[in-house]
């Protein structure tokens, strides 16, 4: 099973 | 004062009709060089990044840099009223509450012009960091559209893995597992019937078929879409606009737990 992951994680806020 | 003439209007409206079931309220930012959109969808997943640069308008004027909150759903009812071969004028002051459309035929002489309430949307920009992706594959977007729509079929999620094989699509779920590979074809006289790949190490990603298929509806807007991946990252799938701009969504990636 693979999980879904969000941008959150490889992308930083500005 | 922002105002902004396209001829051939059917662009615009064909970006609202890519991005409008993946972001709902959004911004479209004016400068005096381009339109852009940046945007994720609600569930923090998928980023769209859409940019119109003034050169393809026949008329651009931006005096200060204004940010534009719109509905898209709203926005995609007014494009309804515009006639194919309309041309369309934004026009918004720079205390910016609401915006102006108007369609103009050219044959029949006919203008229509529609105002929207503008809203006030607070929405987190992402820094997206430019990447060397380590694949990248030009393929005919109606493919692309057509490989997701079939492995829908067969399951939620597909693993994308480019390899010197070639690109291979693949779905596993309750009925089976489908897989399409594709080679690189540079072949055929037509251009546009072209896969590309550049590989520059082995990629193998998993996706969710749900957002593929919503970034399937930026077909119409290019004959080709780019697909860049790198180990460990969101994917990017870009539909350029002739050189005029581009719709790209960033997609994260479903990782083996």
């Amino acid at each position: 099973k693979s999980k879904q992951t969000t941008l959150g994680g490889f992308f930083a806020a500005k | 004062m922002f105002e902004a003439r396209l001829a051939n209007g059917n662009i615009f409206k064909m970006i609202v009709e890519s991005i409008r079931e993946l972001v709902v309220d959004v911004n479209i930012d004016c400068s005096t060089e381009e339109l852009s959109i940046q945007c994720m969808d609600s569930a923090h997943v998928a980023l769209v990044s859409m940019s119109l640069s003034q050169s393809a308008f026949d008329h651009f004027r931006c005096d200060r840099s204004l940010s534009l909150g719109l509905n898209l759903p709203n926005v995609s009812k007014i494009f309804k009223m515009m006639g194919r071969d309309d041309t369309m004028v934004l026009k918004a002051e720079d205390s910016a509450d609401k915006l102006m459309l108007m369609f103009e035929n050219d044959k029949s002489g006919t203008i229509a012009d529609f105002e929207l309430k503008l809203m006030a949307i607070e929405a987190e920009q992402l820094g997206v960091p430019d990447t060397a992706y380590k694949c990248s594959i030009s393929m005919p977007s109606s493919e692309f559209q057509r490989i997701v729509r079939d492995l829908q079929v067969m399951g939620d999620t597909c693993k994308i893995s480019c390899t010197k094989e070639g690109l291979k699509f693949s779905a596993t779920g309750q009925i089976g597992t489908g897989n399409i590979l594709m080679r690189q074809n540079v072949a055929s006289e037509k251009e546009e019937d072209h896969v590309t790949i550049d590989m520059e190490e082995p990629v193998e990603l998993n996706f969710a078929l749900r957002y593929l298929n919503f970034f399937t509806k930026a077909t119409p807007l290019s004959p080709t879409v780019i697909l860049k991946m790198s180990p460990g990252l969101p994917i990017v799938i870009e539909y350029p606009i002739e050189q005029l701009g581009h719709v790209k969504y960033y997609l994260a990636p479903k990782m083996e737990e």
